[in-house]
């Protein structure tokens, strides 16, 4: 067991930082195991230090930032040992339009080995997607599935509704 | 070991019957806040042997039964069916098809099935877990999760990379 | 001290319930003091009936829906207590475009008698505002300030530069 | 009371002496991930008076003053100065317009005045008292924390109400 955990880690440490550097385009991610309590197995810290800025810690990145690290190690933990599929919700809410980009593109990978499930509010992720479903409420208080396709640019991105499921 | 089919009926929001097929690569799911589209995750979770209520956002499991509105009766019965393709032969059954049902009615009493065969909870649960899936795994990050992977002490992020190996 | 303390919780119990059907086209939100610990003072319940569904506890609502329900209580209590100025740093992330439209509309109410500074990357947001800053970080690192100026749907919303400061 | 002016020197991304102008009515504040704006609402917080390093995202006060890039060295001193209307006389003092400025050195000392005045940080903090300013009301949301009334306890939500009684 301790022999898959050390190679799980080194595995995962490199994919780190490979997704971090194309996240961030720079800078440096890793992962280091540190002594936490006495006697206790040592606990996992995330290094990152950003493109051009001196190693900070991880409570002074802004909002976004945290969320690409986050993800970084999420999808490098998902590369490492895959899963048939994943469900993500909302966890792009805080990137801009530019990390969005950079986000759906981590995703379009993911995706060759792995199904992927998203739900979003963000119209540059809805744009990346292959297929799209919308979930109304057209009566209060209960859920209906719509089967929408995604026209690109005739109206701005917004789905439109292909048929009632 | 992908995803094929969900079929909720009386499951929070969705109280009439309702399915959702799933398809190879990105499937975006979008709709208006509080529309339903977290509650399909919850589905997936439960149908996949979640135990913990308050990770569906309930305290008691009778929570997730639908609880009527204006005009609909509350419900007595929730229950939901997920289909995965087993192809690979990934989970110990012998079929190309696996389907796990579960239901719950108002005092908590559970039902199982696997491919139509009443099972216990303890059955699906066994079933996944050579495959890292279950309820919490890193493949399934819910709205506001996103981080907390970060939030973690190391020690934590040491038993989520474990979980992984 | 008592007295002006039953004196606010009355009337920002009001407001809130006046801001939650504005922000939910109906539904029913109010304030409850409850018997929390022994002997300690009664603490502050929130209760959240949305339009046409039954009453749930605060942990059923979505994303979007907790927010609401959070701007309202934060708007209630700027009303009844007035402060010069009031500085929000992406308290709308969660909401899809709809309940945007009525967050903005409560945001042009609250500047009547506050100054509002808002951070955000919502475009709604944004196209609300009277006046816009851009920050960038055109050397590394470092933060400078830009004035800028809606354009309104000429190039999206996307907001353009209009001198350095 | 409003906001007039914001000066800051050597305050986390803000290295060069940078200057922002308020206005009354909507002020929103954009740009990209990691660009600053959240340090901008820091930089307000601590000239208010905040004592607290980790509601400012470091660990140590002086976690605050510029750390440097690849390019530039670190400072030894942060400065920032708000300036806020007085007309109404909101604030005990005689002046039409008052000034607060904050300085912290690499070593944790502090500098204080109130219009170009010396003073004591308890000076400015008892400036603020009777408006219910200071650094962490009700008026100042910040990223992330829109729902942090809703998932404190029934106590600490009173607690958050009287100081607004
Ligand atoms: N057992 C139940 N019966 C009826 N309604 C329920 C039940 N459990 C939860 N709900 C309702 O489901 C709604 C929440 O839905 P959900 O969290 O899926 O929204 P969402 O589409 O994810 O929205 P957002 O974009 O804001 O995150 C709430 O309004 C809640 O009242
Ligand atoms: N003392 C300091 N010296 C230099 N840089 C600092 C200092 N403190 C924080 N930073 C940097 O400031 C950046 C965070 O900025 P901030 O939180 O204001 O971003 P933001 O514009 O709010 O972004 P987001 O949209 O992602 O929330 C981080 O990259 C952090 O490294
Ligand atoms: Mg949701
Ligand atoms: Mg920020």
């Amino acid at each position: 067991l301790r022999v898959r955990f050390d190679q799980t880690f080194v595995e995962v440490d490199r994919e780190f930082g490979r997704l971090f550097q194309q996240l961030f385009e720079g800078g440096q991610g890793s992962l280091e195991l540190v002594e936490d309590e006495l006697g206790a197995e040592p606990g996992l810290e995330v290094i990152a230090q950003l493109p051009g800025k001196k190693r900070r810690s991880l409570v002074a990145l802004s909002g976004g930032e945290r969320v690409l690290v986050a993800l970084a190690l999420i999808f490098a933990m998902l590369r490492v040992h895959p899963s048939p599929f994943c469900i993500f919700d909302e966890v792009e809410a805080a990137l801009d339009d530019e990390n969005t980009r950079r986000f759906t593109g981590l995703l379009r990978d993911l995706a060759q080995q792995t199904q992927v499930l998203i739900i979003t509010h963000n119209k540059g992720t809805m744009a990346a997607a292959d297929v799209l479903y919308g979930v109304t409420m057209q009566e209060l208080g209960t859920s209906s599935l719509v089967s929408l396709r995604l026209v690109p640019s005739q109206n701005g991105g917004e789905p439109e509704p292909r048929e009632e499921l | 070991m992908q995803l094929r089919r969900l079929e909720l009926v009386g499951f929070k929001t969705f109280v009439d019957r309702t399915e959702l097929e799933f398809h190879p690569g990105i499937t975006a799911i979008v709709g208006p806040n509080g529309s339903g589209k977290s509650n399909l995750m919850d589905g997936i979770r439960w149908a996949l042997g979640e135990t913990n209520a308050r990770l569906l956002r309930g305290s008691r499991m009778d929570d997730i039964i639908f609880a009527g509105t204006a005009s609909r009766r509350p419900h007595s019965l929730a229950r939901v069916s997920l289909t995965l393709e087993n192809g690979a032969g990934d989970l110990p059954l012998e079929f190309s098809e696996v389907t796990v049902s579960r239901a719950v009615t108002r005092g908590g009493e559970g039902e199982y099935a696997i491919n139509g065969l009443d099972c216990r909870l303890r059955d699906i649960q066994m079933l996944f877990l050579g495959t890292g899936l279950g309820g919490r795994s890193y493949a399934l990050i819910g709205q506001g999760e996103v981080d907390a992977v970060l939030r973690a002490t190391p020690l934590e992020r040491r038993q989520w990379l474990e979980e992984a190996a």
